[in-house]
């Protein structure tokens, strides 16, 4: 995945 | 996982399960914006491909197939099988004034130029602004069905529960992603005066109605 940091949200 | 998050996600979850009944149960489409549906169902789209190159939680899997799902429902009912219903006449609102916007501005502002997380951002914008074919269609018709007005509550609300959740994450966790956050305060800032009517209004018990 990319950089965003909220990946784990929906 | 924090409360805010769970509250938040379980808000989304039963905004559209209580737009599905809506659908469901008056076997009818009036009142809602199909334009809005298919925004939400691009948001989904390309926020979830991810589903495929990263496993994060069986939890997380499991509300983005629904999300997915449900909202690729929703567009076809509305476009398919209760068609007669759809009030298109009020739905009006032009798409590619938010489509081009967003997809600009995820070109322009991004955590990563790759393909994957311009998509992410993309959807993320998009999702801001993807109730406003609905919040327009309100305003020309100039009343909600209850049960709609509950939909967009809880739609309204679950935005809202995320923002908290990401001062917990600032505090406790040191995250922070300020492109899902200023985009998040955006999208809750355009229910607010949904929000007013709704309290003063539907929790009253009458009909979420518009001043004329």
């Amino acid at each position: 995945r990319g950089k965003n940091s909220y990946h784990d949200e929906l | 996982m924090n409360a805010f998050r769970l509250v938040g996600d379980l808000c989304h979850l039963a905004a559209i399960v209580l737009l599905l009944l809506k659908i469901w149960k008056s076997r009818s489409v009036a009142g809602l914006s199909g334009k809005s549906q298919i925004l939400f169902g691009l948001v989904f789209v390309t926020r979830y491909l991810d589903l495929v190159t990263n496993f994060v939680s069986p939890y997380n899997t499991i509300m983005k197939v629904f999300f997915l799902s449900s909202s690729i429902a929703t567009v076809y009912l509305i476009y398919t099988k209760f068609k007669a219903t759809y009030d298109g006449n009020h739905d009006t609102f032009r798409m590619e004034f938010l489509l081009i916007p967003c997809a600009l501005l995820a070109i322009v502002v991004n955590h990563e130029f790759s393909p994957m997380e311009i998509l992410w951002t993309f959807s993320i914008y998009l999702e801001a602004v993807a109730i406003l074919p609905q919040l327009f269609m309100i305003s020309k018709t100039g009343e909600a069905e209850t049960i709609t007005s509950h939909y967009l509550f809880a739609l309204g609300s679950y935005r809202g529960l995320y923002i908290m959740n990401w001062l917990y994450r600032y505090y406790y966790e040191n995250n922070f992603d300020v492109i899902a956050v200023v985009a998040g305060i955006v999208q809750t800032v355009l229910y607010c005066d949904f929000f007013y009517l709704y309290i003063t209004k539907v929790l009253q018990g009458k009909k979420l109605q518009l001043p004329a």
